[in-house]
């Protein structure tokens, strides 16, 4: 279901949770998701999608259900990019929404909230053009002596050191954020992997296969695995891109973790000014 | 994560935040008639145990305490629930920091079985909304990194300032006298206690006693003078722990 | 640690503290969230 407000207009939205109670209570998911958004929704930032209420109900004998009311957004970034007409988004709207998704991005991190799951159908977008981060079931809070799962990100924006389990961190969005960028000027996804390894060979395939040095060493994927490839021009698989844009998509779809853009310095990219 | 050390606006974020996960007031005599301090020593002990014998994460076990102290200061509550609370809150930490949660099952054999997992699950849905289901609790250890980072101590001084407050930080959080503590003071006492009980070392002579006051409470925006006491407190319950366990 | 718990007395009290809650969700949103249907109308007009 969903509502509208009579007072504010505003409209909210339902998700409900339903539990065996056979198992271990609250699945993870639905416990950190909530905490996260609880934690981040005092600063009631714009372009993170707002939780407005948790409304637990009395077990029966089987289940337990929790629903999360949210606010309600009209599409997500799937659906909005599916409806531009040919030839695709002007680039200043390519901007805007770059520029609020980074905003939204900046604030998580500076939180030290890791998403882990950014893709288009979690990024929501307004009748107004407003985006909002959204669906922080897979989310973390970073610290830094902590295991991290190993399999996050839905596949095709999965970035590297992900695909390859080493150590992953704040880095993981930035490259999601690259793919979704990439997938604004073509309206179709950049990387389209159906494996792993096909999803490595596939990124290898544009931004060429990383040096000896640059290869993590606690990996179980040697990079002998791979043909060496040199990077092909950006331009190729993103005919639409401008010279900025493409410089700050490079940035992003860099291999090595620690060299890649942080959230906050792309924001001051000059793609942003052009 | 160079993007999350090394950036000021983190530290800020968590000064900000931290305030609005500490109890809303001390609740012996007020809130709680039935539970005394050394109860809630004893089942903090029994966390912690479980926390070691489990290899959990060093977070788990100050965030249920967190937990069980904003529960504490909220809910009016029965001794002999205390323990089944004690459970519901490590199992709920365990759910939003560790890789692998503990399960319901084993937490009650860790309370040889004097619960159910049906009382913890019916628990969990009770103790997640009285706390709002404010569980991304700000605690001490979130500090310190971001302290460390600091401070001009070789890395292998650092990991053993890091492992000393660590350690502090899980006794404070034994010790009901710390619950209405901001847990940045908490934790700049823990580094401060940390790096007096190590040997000063030829390094850093002068960054000790008052100017190393003045650089942690200026780290945090900490009173010097409450950041004293706070590290003699916290050097008190160790000598006392100490004491305790030499004398078990 | 303290005393073996009565258990109805901890079931009553889960029950007691669930339904405060349910009932506070319902007014506010004028929405019968165990049933999953909208209430008489109120504050929030639901739509499917």
């Amino acid at each position: 279901y969903k509502a509208r407000d009579r007072d504010s207009g505003q409209f909210v939205a339902l998700k409900s949770v339903r539990v065996q109670t056979n198992q271990d209570g609250l699945p993870l998911s639905t416990v950190r998701e909530v905490a996260l958004l609880k934690r981040l929704e005092q600063f009631d930032h714009p372009n993170i999608v707002r939780l407005m209420d948790v409304c637990a109900t009395l077990r029966t004998d089987q289940e337990t259900k929790v629903t999360l009311v949210f606010e309600h957004v009209d599409q997500d970034l799937r659906t909005y990019l599916e409806k531009v007409p040919a030839p695709g988004l002007p680039i200043q709207q390519i901007r805007d929404l770059m520029q609020q998704l980074l905003c939204g991005l900046t604030f998580l991190h500076s939180n030290r909230v890791l998403h882990r799951d950014l893709k288009p159908e979690n990024i929501l977008v307004t009748s107004r053009g407003q985006v909002k981060l959204a669906d922080f079931g897979l989310a973390r809070i970073y610290s830094c002596h902590m295991v991290l799962t190993p399999v996050v990100v839905t596949l095709w924006y999965r970035s590297p050191e992900v695909l390859l389990q080493t150590t992953y961190a704040t880095p993981v969005d930035i490259w999601s954020t690259g793919c979704i960028f990439a997938e604004m000027f073509r309206r179709k996804p950049l990387f389209c992997g159906e494996s792993e390894v096909d999803q490595l060979g596939k990124i290898f395939a544009v931004i060429g296969l990383p040096s000896e040095e640059e290869w993590p060493n606690d990996v179980t994927l040697s990079r002998q695995n791979f043909s060496p490839q040199n990077p092909q021009p950006i331009t190729d698989c993103v005919p639409e891109i401008s010279e900025k844009g493409a410089e700050l998509l490079l940035e992003m779809l860099t291999f090595d973790p620690l060299k890649r853009i942080s959230a906050l310095n792309a924001l001051d990219h000059p793609f942003f000014t052009e | 994560d160079p993007n999350i050390y090394c950036d000021e606006r983190v530290l800020q974020s968590l000064l900000t935040v931290e305030d609005r996960y500490v109890p809303q007031g001390p609740y012996f005599k007020r809130v709680q008639k039935d539970i005394q301090p050394f109860m809630r020593r004893m089942v903090a002990t029994w966390m912690l145990e479980v926390c070691e014998e489990e290899k959990c994460e060093e977070d788990i076990f100050p965030l249920a305490m967190n937990y069980l102290d904003r529960f504490l200061a909220a809910v009016p509550t029965r001794k002999c629930f205390l323990q089944l609370l004690g459970a519901v809150c490590l199992f709920l930490a365990s759910k939003l920091k560790a890789c692998q949660s503990l399960s319901a099952r084993k937490l009650c054999m860790y309370t040889d079985n004097s619960i159910t997992s049906q009382q913890l699950l019916e628990w969990e849905l009770v103790v997640l909304s009285k706390l709002k289901w404010n569980l991304a609790a700000i605690t001490p250890l979130d500090f310190i990194e971001h302290i460390l980072h600091k401070l001009p101590f070789p890395e292998d001084r650092q990991t053993l300032i890091r492992k000393h407050a660590q350690t502090f930080i899980a006794l404070c959080a034994t010790d009901h006298s710390f619950t209405m503590y901001p847990p940045s003071m908490i934790a700049t006492g823990c580094v401060g206690a940390a790096v007096c009980g190590l040997q000063p070392n030829q390094s850093n002579q002068n960054l000790w006693g008052d100017n190393l006051m003045e650089l942690l409470a200026k780290i945090t925006h900490t009173e010097v003078d409450c950041l004293k006491s706070c590290q003699e407190q916290i050097e008190q319950l160790l000598t006392s722990s100490l004491k305790e366990s030499q004398q078990q | 640690l303290f005393g073996s718990g009565d258990r109805e007395e901890l079931a009553r009290e889960v029950e007691d503290q669930m339904r405060d809650m349910e009932k506070a969700s319902k007014e506010k949103w004028n929405y019968d969230f165990a049933k999953n249907e909208p209430l008489a109308p109120g504050n929030y007009e639901w739509q499917e």
